[in-house]
């Protein structure tokens, strides 16, 4: 077909739209693209399912992108790991498996309105562009404002500061179709994925306190294994660990509460780099990047198809 | 200009406290000055021995640089010009387009 899209270049709001109709109009019979609601500012909130239909009761990945506006590597990535599932389907054994045993819920930008600001007004922008009440500062922190130990350490109840909460859990509307998506697909959804930018990092929960996860043992595996997977692209180590003790604490995050909603398997990446462009990764880094964070999704994925 | 050149000579600097007292001066410092946060995105999280990148408008450079001099806590730019980085990450793309 004559549709050309570049991978390796950062895309507007509209353009990624339009691929992702393109890839569902290409792919029907391992893509389906569906919303689950409509942003603040009334945007669709499309998924891509990927995989083939061979029965209806497959396990199931989620992964979401662009949490944070300005966190552009984020949608990028979401965008490569699609075109690598549907270009690899049939050469790479690995991809094969995975998309026959498994459904990829890929979601290339979950806060839509602020990635659109992002493009037009402010590209530093971070949180949701939601009103708040009484106030002139706009949006909220939509990974501060998942309904588990939320607006506690980590998080403010400022509507000015970045790290917003939200006046309550579930306040954006984004989140709140989201975690009803997640909730009607409980028993299906076997691992969650939140791609966010930079400190090249692999998390796992818990953010909001240092305990250790009951599955400790499984999820440090995989994630040992991912970030194993990744380095072996081209040599960038990656650390990895609970998010509280390798990043920061940190409440009403979504991977917590993928966690606590009965999600096994919850990662949070942050992507390059560690600082040099930060938010501003150039466009040539979109390639390596995208290729070596692509080997450790495979990694979890296939982690799900294993026992543990 | 992109983004109306909203971002003509703003940087982004990395602090690094390494003493509690350098944590505190630098909590204070970002209270006064409008400071964009990168990481950790909020003041609550900033500790010693860990880096801090934050977005400073032009105007406020010269007195953050101060400061941190004064308290000698170390800081070196990562981002010279934030401005021309967007630019950069932009322009390159228009010509390929057009190519």
């Amino acid at each position: 077909s004559d549709f050309q899209y570049d991978y390796e270049v950062y895309h507007s709001l509209d353009e990624i739209k339009s691929w992702m109709f393109e890839m569902n109009r290409t792919h029907p019979h391992v893509v389906d693209m569906f919303s689950i609601g409509r942003s603040y500012e009334g945007r669709p909130l499309y998924i891509l399912q990927l995989g083939k239909r061979t029965h209806p009761y497959k396990k199931a990945v989620w992964m979401d992108c662009g949490v944070h506006a300005r966190e552009w590597i984020g949608p990028a990535f979401c965008q490569w790991f699609v075109k690598e599932a549907l270009n690899s389907y049939r050469t790479d054994p690995v991809m094969r498996r995975l998309m026959n045993h498994l459904n990829f819920y890929i979601m290339p930008v979950f806060n839509v309105d602020g990635y659109h600001y992002s493009w037009t007004t402010d590209r530093l922008w971070r949180k949701t562009r939601s009103r708040i009440a009484r106030y002139q500062c706009r949006g909220v922190d939509a990974n501060r404002n998942w309904k588990v130990k939320w607006c506690d350490e980590g998080a403010s109840s400022h509507p000015c500061d970045e790290t917003y909460c939200g006046p309550y859990p579930e306040s954006e509307p984004e989140v709140k179709a989201v975690a009803r998506f997640l909730r009607k697909q409980r028993k299906r959804v076997k691992a969650y994925i939140s791609i966010h930018a930079y400190a090249q990092m692999l998390l796992y929960p818990y953010s909001y306190k240092y305990a250790t996860i009951p599955n400790f043992t499984c999820v440090e595996s995989v994630a040992h294994n991912a970030v194993n997977a990744l380095y072996s692209a081209y040599g960038v180590r990656y650390r990895y660990g609970p998010a509280s003790t390798t990043l920061y604490v940190s409440s009403g995050s979504s991977i917590d509460w993928a966690y606590k909603n009965g999600i096994p398997y919850t990662f949070a990446f942050e992507l390059r780099d560690t600082g040099h462009y930060g938010f501003l990764l150039p466009e040539s880094l979109i390639n390596p990047t995208c290729t070596e964070t692509t080997r450790a999704v495979k990694t979890i994925a296939s982690g799900l198809l294993k026992k543990c | 200009h992109l983004y109306n050149n909203r971002y003509a000579g703003d940087q982004v600097v990395r602090v690094t406290p390494h003493t509690t007292e350098d944590v505190r001066v630098v909590k204070r410092l970002f209270e006064n000055l409008k400071v964009d946060l990168w990481r950790p995105n909020s003041l609550t999280l900033i500790q010693a021995d860990s880096d801090v990148d934050v977005h400073i408008g032009h105007g406020d450079i010269r007195e953050l640089k101060g400061r941190l001099k004064g308290a000698h806590i170390y800081h070196r730019v990562l981002i010279s010009n934030l401005q021309k980085e967007i630019e950069k990450q932009l322009a390159v793309r228009s010509t390929r387009k057009r190519r």
